[in-house]
């Protein structure tokens, strides 16, 4: 007499019961589908603006006129690509003579993944020239330090930029190559520090609280490699 | 393809959606707000087998032969998704970092008989 399930024929459940299932099976495809084990426990929750001046310069980041990122994903329709926004845990190193702004990126891969980075920029504010006299332009260099190493003591030169600072601006540091680089040899912190010196000063280092919105951060497009790009990687 | 009802018995689509906020999930998926999920429910009586719209599926190349070559009397017809599409999730993961992935597959659109 109880109605039975046309497909599976198991006994019909409960209109309770079954949206408990339903939702118990809705959660389970969405971990499995962002290849999580459980769900993230969120103990530090990034700053609000932090947050959306980092979506707002990734949605920009996708229109902008070279339109890199659309051909990069036109590419990739076959396999699912997927960005990052990462917030940098910030430190003022020590490079040297000048003050340097330190930067922490966690990464994790779970074991037998392996990533490829389609293309990753470095986000950083710098804030105008407070000296009215100067050319309008200083020298921006970005260091990737040795993980665990001291600062400024074992670092090497990734990028050198040219920056216009009549007024305070975002400037991006593609760091593609780096971030493949780190990721390819397992490590968790990526560590980078960043100089914009101006007669001593940083023009790159925060000069408000941590939540200020203007945290530096680091976007990446990713795809997970399957094994079958990985032999062609090894068979090229 | 059809949408349940009080009174739809065939193969409908039975529209499902959760708010994370009601799971508690909202303090890591930052969007969308919830998830309609979807599914398919619903008898697929013989003569709606292979409709609608799942005519280039693999499964329903086999069940054309079985039916062709007369075996199809022990073989039921199921209720199953024919069309999809994919749901834009930004979220945050295990090391706080935010993601935004396309994630394909995920939203049930339309059902149809095997």
């Amino acid at each position: 007499g109880s109605p039975r399930c046309a497909s599976c024929g198991f006994p019909a459940l409960t209109k309770d019961a079954e949206e408990k299932l339903m939702i118990e099976v809705a959660k389970q495809q969405l971990l499995d589908k962002l290849h999580l084990k459980e769900r993230p426990n969120i103990t530090q929750a990034v700053p609000r603006a932090a947050l959306l001046t980092a979506l707002r310069k990734l949605h920009s980041g996708r229109v902008r006129p070279n339109r890199t990122l659309e051909q990069e994903n036109n590419l990739s329709k076959k396999d699912q690509s997927y960005e990052i926004v990462s917030f940098a845990d910030i430190h003022e190193g020590d490079g040297g003579a000048q003050a340097s702004l330190g930067l922490a990126f966690r990464f994790l891969q779970e074991s037998g993944q392996s990533i490829q980075v389609l293309q990753s920029s470095l986000w950083i504010y710098a804030r105008s020239s407070e000296n009215p006299h100067r050319a309008p332009h200083l020298t921006a260099q970005v260091f990737l330090s040795a993980d665990g190493g001291a600062s400024g003591l074992n670092r090497t030169l990734v990028m050198e930029k040219m920056l216009e600072v009549h007024k305070g601006n975002w400037h991006t540091f593609p760091i593609t190559r780096t971030l493949q680089a780190f990721l390819d040899s397992n490590q968790h912190q990526l560590r980078l520090e960043v100089t914009c010196d101006e007669d001593g000063k940083n023009l790159c280092s925060l000069d408000g609280p941590a939540d200020s919105p203007y945290q530096p951060f680091l976007v990446a497009q990713v795809r997970l490699r399957d094994n079958h790009s990985k032999h062609l990687v090894r068979k090229r | 393809s059809l949408r349940c009802g009080d009174d739809v018995t065939v193969c409908c689509k039975r529209e499902f959606y959760i708010k994370f906020k009601d799971i508690q999930w909202h303090d890591w998926i930052i969007a969308p707000e919830g998830y309609h999920m979807n599914y398919c429910m619903g008898q697929c009586p013989q003569h709606l087998s292979g409709s609608p719209g799942i005519a280039s599926s693999f499964h329903a190349t086999i069940f054309s032969q079985l039916k062709v070559n007369g075996i199809n009397t022990a073989v039921s017809s199921c209720c199953v998704p024919t069309e999809r599409r994919p749901l834009s999730m930004v979220y945050f993961n295990s090391q706080h970092n935010i993601v935004k992935t396309d994630v394909p597959d995920m939203i049930v659109e339309s059902c149809g008989c095997t």
